[in-house]
């Protein structure tokens, strides 16, 4: 799982059976407290400048907490919170492959008093996420790892320690990003700033946050048991911008699906216009994907972002 | 690419929850995103000295927990925290 904190806004992505919507009273509680933003209009709900809240449909919906079992639960649950929200469900819904998505409308009260907006978002805003499964077996075995967990629980803690590396998870996290490949995912040609961390898991997994350029991330996770195998890859890097135009989302997309070679896989990408030349390269990559048939390619206008949902299934 | 000096420069990390971590019943793939722009830039805010990043680390541990999530590190830039968990 992963957290990104920017100035003001949060990415947060969480796997397994976490109970992602539960912090949100707290969060607001604790926003409200500590820099007195108050988001709370004269109904009582809230009104943050725009909301994001996706997943894919579960593998094992039952062992989830709570409202996590169910989408419309969790619809109900965030429209307790937030002012002007809608949900979509993209893709089959006889099938157990669709994607499922909450968002609000933007607070345009907020847009009005921004007017060199546009100037601080030159790379477009775009967000690119390949949910995979079904990978090859081989792929996933660079993700398991089998070393021992001590039982320390009753030590004195070590938090916080700066410039310590005697650290077993993380160096083989490390290990795993260079063997795989992960690190060399876009081409900086511009040579911006990298930062990178990882952690394996035990007794098998992977997660994996690197930083670009001081503003741009991407992650990934990996769960590669048989049977249920799954890794995501989500990055709001601006392709463009990182290799001198060298590279686009679809060579992206080929490096990704090459670690992993899964069955399947859908991707997302969100983009503020139709017209933004990664939307429409990732359009028309049926040709350039020839191992994979498309099942769905959907469209949505989301009033300020457009949405492109593709899944497809190896030939 | 990436070298070994990344494994040094952590802002924070926790090697007691690194040691104990296991990782058997996570056994569900598809991750749950949560994305919440609160202002659309940073010159939105009244006041731009106080962000998000101007909440201390052991706030955001205790958020984190109602999410059943706990901070194994996090990598600090000009820009933006990045938190790996766990889960």
């Amino acid at each position: 799982s992963s957290l990104f904190v920017y100035d003001h806004k949060i990415t947060l992505k969480t796997c397994g059976t976490t109970t992602t919507l539960f912090c949100l009273e707290e969060l607001f509680k604790i926003i409200k407290d500590e820099l007195n933003w108050d988001f709370k209009n004269e109904n009582g709900k809230l009104e943050p400048f725009k909301v994001f809240y996706s997943r894919r449909c579960f593998m094992f919906p039952a062992k989830q907490h709570s409202i996590h079992k169910n989408w419309s639960d969790e619809i109900e649950y965030l429209n307790k919170f937030f002012a002007n929200g809608r949900s979509y469900l993209v893709g089959r819904n006889d099938k157990g492959n669709h994607w499922n998505l909450y968002v609000t409308d933007t607070n345009k009260m907020m847009i009005k008093e921004s007017p060199q907006e546009q100037e601080e978002q030159p790379y477009n805003d775009e967000t690119l996420e390949i949910l995979m499964t079904g990978l090859n077996p081989n792929c996933a075995q660079q993700f398991v790892c089998n070393r021992d967990v001590k039982d320390i629980k009753n030590e004195p803690s070590t938090n916080n320690n700066k410039g310590d590396a005697d650290d077993e998870g993380h160096l083989l996290g490390y290990n795993m990003t260079k063997k795989s490949g992960l690190d060399k995912i876009y081409n900086n040609v511009k040579d911006v700033s990298f930062h990178h961390d990882a952690f394996a898991f035990t007794p098998c997994g992977y997660s994996s946050n690197v930083v670009m350029d001081e503003e741009y991330y991407y992650t990934l996770h990996v769960t590669p048991e048989k049977g249920w195998s799954y890794a995501s890859f989500e990055s709001n890097v601006p392709v463009n911008h990182v290799s001198k135009g060298e590279q686009d989302n679809v060579q992206v997309l080929k490096h990704v699906l090459n670690v992993f070679q899964p069955k399947e896989f859908c991707l997302t990408f969100f983009s503020k216009e139709m017209s933004n030349e990664s939307f429409t390269k990732l359009m028309n990559i049926v040709k350039q994907v020839t191992s994979y048939q498309k099942k769905d390619r959907i469209i949505y206008d989301l009033e300020d972002y457009q949405l492109l949902y593709m899944r497809f299934e190896r030939s | 690419t990436i070298s070994i000096k990344e494994l040094t420069n952590h802002s924070y990390i926790d090697h007691q929850l690194s040691a104990t971590l296991d990782s058997t019943e996570a056994f569900e793939g598809p991750e749950k995103l949560l994305e919440i722009w609160f202002y659309p830039t940073i010159s939105n805010m009244k006041d731009p000295a106080k962000t998000l990043r101007s909440i201390n680390v052991e706030k955001w541990v205790h958020i984190l927990k109602l999410v059943q999530c706990e901070v194994l590190s996090i990598k600090s830039t000009k820009m933006m925290d990045a938190f790996l968990l766990s889960e």
